[in-house]
């Protein structure tokens, strides 16, 4: 899987 | 959950209150541009639309939906409640030029080419320049009440600690997020003639004046 973008950030 | 991010979130909270505050104590949103307002519902309605499919924690969820609700209660007030105050006349910033371009960017960038993960990137761009008809609007008064420039000083200030935020995972959790990244200091940099008249004159308790 290419970057993942952190999911926990507003 | 880092120092940066914790007081980035604050100050966006803190953002919020003033606007409301300042909205409510005057009853008037003179000086606030309706459009910039209008984008950041368009921005955390397209932002947090995973509430549906993903949960974080209750800390994440609880913002998201403060979020959404206060941007739409804040239209509200200027559209409806305190409608006379508004002046459109000073509002003009095309906002088509904010959101086609933020749609072509988010089409190329975005971390998976499906619904909610381009919606997320027009999110990230659009959020970056929601300001602008806000700041335009400054431009052209050339003045601004010290409660509203607290208000976009707690803003500027909420995504400029995403930074040292976003520095800080990458030396902790190895991660980077360049989309958000690049955005984010857009976003800050946009700020950065406003904070340098909020630092020399506000917080030396004169007033919010633009030169000439």
């Amino acid at each position: 899987d290419p970057a993942v973008r952190p999911k926990d950030e507003l | 959950m880092n120092i940066f991010r914790f007081l980035g979130d604050l100050s966006h909270l803190a953002s919020i209150f003033i606007l409301l505050h300042k909205i409510q104590t005057t009853r008037s949103c003179r000086g606030i541009s309706f459009r910039t307002q209008a984008l950041y519902v368009v921005v955390f309605i397209a932002r947090y639309l995973d509430l549906f499919f993903r949960y974080v924690s209750l800390y994440n969820s609880a913002m998201k939906l403060f979020f959404i609700a206060s941007s739409c209660y804040i239209l509200y007030l200027m559209k409806i409640r305190y409608r006379p105050t508004h002046d459109p006349s000073i509002d003009t910033f095309r906002v088509e030029y904010l959101l086609a371009p933020c749609l072509i960017l988010a089409l190329i960038f975005n971390y998976k080419f499906n619904f909610a993960e381009v919606l997320w990137s027009f999110s990230i761009w659009l959020e970056a320049v929601a300001i602008l008809p806000q700041l335009f609007m400054l431009q052209r008064t050339g003045e601004a009440e010290n409660i509203t420039t607290h208000y976009l000083a707690a803003l500027g200030a909420y995504r400029a600690l995403y930074i040292p935020n976003w520095i800080y995972r990458y030396f902790t959790e190895g991660l980077v997020d360049p989309i958000a990244v690049t955005a984010g200091i857009v976003q800050t940099g946009l700020y950065l003639d406003f904070f340098y008249v909020y630092f020399t004159k506000v917080l030396q308790g004169q007033k919010f004046e633009l030169p000439a």
